[in-house]
Formats: C-alpha cells, structure tokens, sequence
C-alpha cells in the first residue's frame, strides 16, 4: 500500500510544470524514503532528477517499493482539477496498474478522487558521478530566469563563464551579442535576493538555451537557483523545494566542432 | 560553431 498526503497540493502543481515540458511521460519511483524521479528528455541532452522526501510529506506510507510509469500530460490534467490550497493524497495499491489523486478542500466540504491508469515505461537509470564542482553559483532563480530569457533573443546558445569576481552570461547571434554580468553581492538583508559564488577554478562552459528555459519553469518552486559548474562535465541546475526535497536539472555541454 | 553532447557519454547507465 502507497500513501503520501501533502497539505500544500500546490507544491505538486509546480514540480509537474517543472517537468512536463521536457518529459513526456516518467517513472515515479516510491519507496519508504520517498519519491524519486530520473528522466532524460527524448534527445538524451538533459536529466530531470526530482527527489520529496517520505519525511517531507504529512502523511506517508510505502510498504513496498512501488514504480508508477506516469503520462505527465495525463497527470497534469488531473492537477488542473486540484485548488491550489487544496490537500491532496496520493494513492495506490501494491503492484497496482493505477494511482488515485484525493482532493480535499480546505473547509472539507469539497471531496474529489481521480484514478489515473499507469504505464509501463522501460526504466533506464543513469549513475550520475559525485563531482566536486569548479564553480557553486547561487542566484535568485526569477534572476536567472530572466537571463535564460533575454539572451535566448540572441542565439541557440549561451556561454556562462565564473570567476572570482562573478558570472557572466554571454550569446551572440544574427542581430547582434549579450552580455549580462552578476557580480556577487556584498552585504544582503534578503538571503533570497542574494548572488554567491563559490569558486576553486574558473570555469567558461556553452550550454543550449533551449533546454535553460525548459529548467526555469521550476522557477515558483524556489527563490533561489544553485548552478554548479565544472569544466567539460555537465550543469546542474538546483532548485529546492521548500523542506520536502530538491529537483536537479543536469544538461550536456556544447563543446566546440 | 558548437556540438550538442548527448549526456550519455557522462552519465552511465545503471
């Protein structure tokens, strides 16, 4: 038996818009320390690798690990049925070939229940390697969503180089180049406002805006986004999701012909 | 001019 009851649905709501533009469909593996998802999109450039904690959740039961091969289309679909403070539970029966979505409203007048078929999706998992990274930057992720936006005016691609000083983000295309400097900030009240830069080496890496945009509709799930970089290995782009777990984006570089 | 690499070449599967 598969239980997990969140009191903010809304949560949900954002880590599917997360996922649902690289992801057609994926597996949502649970187990008794949470779900977890890892998914490349379609031409095998980028990795979605969503992680709730069991302990993250207001209620949750796993008596057998269970993999729910999930149509993100499907499933947002019945998202749109939730209120955004409504409480959700997830449901599901061992070796079940559906999931039920329960929708409470706040007051408890309200009840509705949507039982979603599952799939049977090959599983291919990657081992993504511990790597101690060249350049931690953190910014704040309406910031760095900005950025992806504006320079994917200019070109396919943007080339993000970290020094000590700061980061840049740089395209050049048809029309003309970008630039856009962030230095790290020095004194910040608001955590959440701030830049910082953890650097061991210099790091400049191309990266496809494309994919860039598709990882900032994570952007409502946290303040702050977390770049980590090292040279020749790919991105990650972390954003936290409040005290319940994390989504981690890794994208493959460009490299020069 | 720039080359898309899969992430397959850094990541091995499982």
């Amino acid at each position: 038996m598969f239980e997990a009851r969140l009191v903010q649905s809304s949560i949900f709501k954002k880590v599917l818009e997360a996922i649902k533009e690289l992801l057609n469909e994926a597996t949502f593996d649970c187990s008794d320390s949470g779900i977890q998802l890892q998914a490349m999109d379609s031409s095998h450039v980028s990795l979605v690798s969503l992680n709730l904690r069991s302990d993250g959740f207001d209620q949750y039961r796993c008596d057998r690990n269970l993999s729910m091969g999930i149509n993100l289309a499907s499933m947002t679909k019945i998202m749109k049925c939730a209120g955004n403070d409504d409480i959700m539970t997830m449901k599901a029966q061992d070796n079940a070939d559906s999931v039920t979505f329960m929708f409470e409203s706040p007051n408890q007048e309200k009840m509705s229940d949507y039982e979603m078929k599952l799939m049977n999706l090959d599983q291919e998992h990657l081992g993504i390697p511990e790597t101690d990274y060249s350049c931690v930057i953190k910014l704040p992720s309406a910031e760095f969503a900005r950025i992806c936006r504006d320079l994917s005016q200019f070109g396919e691609s943007v080339v993000i180089s970290c020094t000590k000083e700061g980061v840049k983000f740089s395209a050049a295309g048809d029309i003309g180049s970008a630039n856009i400097k962030l230095a790290q900030t020095a004194n910040v009240d608001k955590e959440d406002e701030a830049v910082s830069i953890e650097m061991q080496e210099k790091v400049s890496l191309t990266f496809a805006c494309r994919y860039l945009n598709y990882f900032t509709k994570a952007t409502p799930l946290s303040p702050q986004v977390c770049l980590s970089m090292s040279a020749e290995v790919p991105l990650v782009v972390e954003y936290k999701i409040g005290e319940i777990g994390h989504i981690r984006y890794y994208l493959a570089p460009k490299i020069e012909e | 001019p720039t080359k898309q690499v899969s992430l397959t070449s850094f990541f091995k599967k499982k």
